[in-house]
């Protein structure tokens, strides 16, 4: 691999983006959808993280141009170059340009947008050509790339990780890796017996296991799960978040970190988040909420923190008198919840790497399950 | 008279060749005129440059296989520095 002459890097963590324009070959929703995907194969392997803008100057300014297009470098018509991007810094620099004069493709039946645009990206957090062929850098498009298995080479980690560094270490879960054998990715391992959840969610009939940067999506519909960056889907939503329930008759959920929550509604995070806890009516005492789970039938979400629980009357918007009580109480056998989500009349509590299947109408344990096992392991 | 086919193809890789250096090598314009024979000629050592970068047999030479390279659609940032 290599950088830019002067090793240019971008000094802050967090980087904005905008897409200017469009190509008319694909639907937005392809074009949106291959860029979050290229600053992801980045985002995974760095500390570095991406929200996008839709007005005003981002640092990586997206476009699509033919020809002389206003920096002095024209394009070229069809064929030969495909885009190019500037190294980090002010104006132009970190913005990537792609030709229009390409027939831009989901797939490699003509220029695969992805890949052009993963290597562009590249450029624009500071790496230069490598020459490495297997490398994503090098500087030459192959449409034999196998879309579904991409992955960044050995190199492109090496490369971009000289100028950030790896991705913060996750606590506890072993992880997959996806660099050198001596440093670790934040990429959890979803069979590991060690993993625990930071929370766990439904979310419009999918459950939602959340773990540092990352959730697993799980559909009843797909049998793998699918994980991904919580950054991708919610750019203003913390890692390593505390807790989460979904309301389904708000069709909203709720993430709880430290003393702050923040309300979803789909991919938007709505006005006004995050919210103090206290708000919720939980006392200052409270520093944080170790899960929830909220039961739609009855209208009432139970918050775990520490040995107790509250509850809340989410048709009243307030805490129920005559709380918090000992966790168990009135759930024997569970002690203390490091997440939670309620399906098919069950309450499941993980705790460390154990969960328990809770029933709450014959109020018992009925199974005792390890915490991945919604991950088909 | 017209060009005879070999003649055509030498021609069009020259001039490929040309621009390809010029616009990704820093190859100074004027120097197609050095002999590409001679093993020390400005461009015979631009050609090494390129080979070896992009992993190819360094010939020095415009053989098909650089050629072919060359061909293949690219990143439009200069493989050189400033």
């Amino acid at each position: 691999f290599s950088t830019f002459p002067g090793m240019p890097k971008w000094r802050k963590n967090h980087l904005t983006y905008r897409i200017v324009n469009y190509t008319p070959d694909l639907p937005r929703e392809a074009v949106d959808s291959a860029i979050e995907k290229a600053l992801r194969v980045w985002e995974e392997v760095t500390p570095l993280t991406f929200s996008r803008m839709h007005e005003g100057e981002a640092d990586i300014m997206i476009s699509f141009a033919v020809r002389e297009h206003g920096d002095f470098i024209p394009f070229d018509g069809p064929g030969n170059v495909l885009a190019h991007a500037y190294a980090p810094g002010p104006g132009v620099n970190g913005d990537a340009h792609f030709d229009e004069d390409e027939l831009w493709t989901e797939d490699t039946t003509g220029t695969n947008l992805f890949l052009v645009a993963a290597h562009e990206l590249g450029h624009s957090l500071g790496l230069f050509h490598s020459a490495n062929t297997e490398a994503l850098m090098y500087p030459l498009y192959s449409s034999f790339t196998d879309l579904t298995r991409f992955r960044l080479s050995q190199d492109d980690v090496d490369g971009i990780q000289s100028l950030y560094g790896p991705p913060p270490a996750s606590p506890d879960a072993p992880a997959v890796p996806t660099k050198s054998s001596h440093r670790e990715s934040v990429i959890p391992a979803p069979c590991s017996p060690a993993l625990t959840f930071d929370a766990v969610s439904t979310l419009r009939g999918e459950i939602l296991f959340f773990k540092d940067r990352h959730f697993w999506r799980k559909s009843l519909r797909k049998p793998d799960p699918e994980l991904y960056l919580i950054s991708s889907f919610w750019p203003s939503l913390p890692s390593g978040v505390d807790a989460a329930y979904e309301v389904t008759s708000k069709d909203t959920v709720l993430v709880f970190k430290g003393n702050q929550f923040w309300t979803v509604r789909g991919p938007e995070v709505q006005a006004g988040s995050p919210r103090s806890i206290y708000t919720l009516g939980f006392p200052t005492t409270v520093k944080k909420v170790d899960a929830a789970i909220s039961v739609k039938e009855k209208k009432k979400t139970y918050f775990f923190v520490e040995d107790r629980y509250w509850r809340f009357d989410e048709k009243k918007g307030a805490m129920e008198p005559g709380f918090p009580r000992k966790i168990s109480q009135d759930f024997p056998g569970v002690e203390k919840v490091d997440a939670a989500f309620e399906a098919f009349g069950f309450f499941y509590f993980f705790n460390k790497s154990s969960q328990l299947e809770f029933d709450p109408n014959a109020k018992k344990v009925t199974h005792t399950l390890k915490s991945n096992s919604w991950l088909n392991c | 008279h017209p060009l005879s086919r070999a003649a055509e193809r030498e021609d069009g890789g020259m001039e490929l060749l040309q621009q390809y250096l010029e616009k990704y090598y820093n190859l100074g314009k004027g120097l197609k005129q050095f002999v590409i024979r001679q093993n020390n000629s400005p461009l015979v050592k631009k050609i090494q440059e390129m080979q070896k970068f992009l992993g190819l047999e360094v010939t020095g030479k415009l053989d098909s296989d650089t050629l072919e390279v060359m061909r293949k659609p690219r990143c439009g940032a200069p493989d050189v520095g400033q």
